[in-house]
């Protein structure tokens, strides 16, 4: 463990719990894609099943548990509990065109041909386009909610500290995983645009306005 | 081949 992936996890395990509690209290998901929830959610079951199998650290194993609960409830909240609050105009994207590629590309560049590392190479690739309906959302409506741009704020730094935490594993440990870099890389480049907003717009107290 | 490391991360 290094201090850039654990500053990594603690933001992930915000931006959950911001986004977890801002539907909770407000009773609504408005703004929000429930298409990438879904999308999490399956990130988070097809690569954490190891959860059973393989012990790692008691870190590791409260971690998952904790993102896939809090996932699983994000997701009961959207489609069932404040269903009716569910801007299913705004959340159009087509996540078959995330899945199919994902799983075509896990069959095609994996580390090894086993039902588990093919689902985590799956996750990798999944996680690393998961976001995008709720950008494409944002970009619909053409503005986000404060609370919603620190959710995606912390959601795309975690991923970025996990890149610091790749090079320093590279140069502390010699080893690296290019599968999860690539992925990784590719993940935080989609969030640059959002974070320009973020930082220009959002921390100066001004609300997220895409331009329209 | 790069070593797909065992997965100790989340």
């Amino acid at each position: 463990m290094n201090i850039f992936r654990l500053l990594g996890d603690i933001s992930h395990l915000l931006a959950i719990i911001i986004l977890l509690r801002k539907i909770w209290m407000s009773r609504s998901c408005a703004g929000i894609s429930g298409k990438s929830q879904l999308l999490f959610g399956l990130v988070y079951t097809t690569r954490y099943l190891d959860l059973i199998t393989s012990y790692i650290s008691l870190y590791n194993s409260v971690m998952k548990v904790v993102f896939l609960a809090a996932s699983y409830a994000t997701i009961y909240l959207m489609y069932v509990k404040f269903k009716a609050t569910y801007d299913h105009n705004h959340d159009t994207f087509r996540i078959e065109f995330l899945v199919v590629p994902a799983v075509a590309l896990a069959l095609l560049i994996n580390h090894d041909f086993q039902v588990v590392e093919i689902l985590w190479t799956f996750s990798i690739y999944l996680e690393s386009v998961a976001i995008l309906p709720q950008l494409f959302m944002v970009s619909k409506t053409g503005e986000a909610e404060s609370i919603t741009s620190h959710y995606l704020f912390a959601l795309g730094v975690y991923r970025g500290l996990y890149l610091l935490n790749w090079i320093y594993r590279f140069w502390a440990e010699d080893h690296y995983d290019l599968i999860a870099i690539v992925a990784g890389v590719v993940q935080t480049v989609l969030y640059c645009d959002f974070f320009y907003l973020y930082i220009t717009k959002v921390l100066r107290g001004k609300k997220l306005q895409l331009p329209a | 081949i790069l070593n797909s490391f065992q997965k100790d991360e989340l």
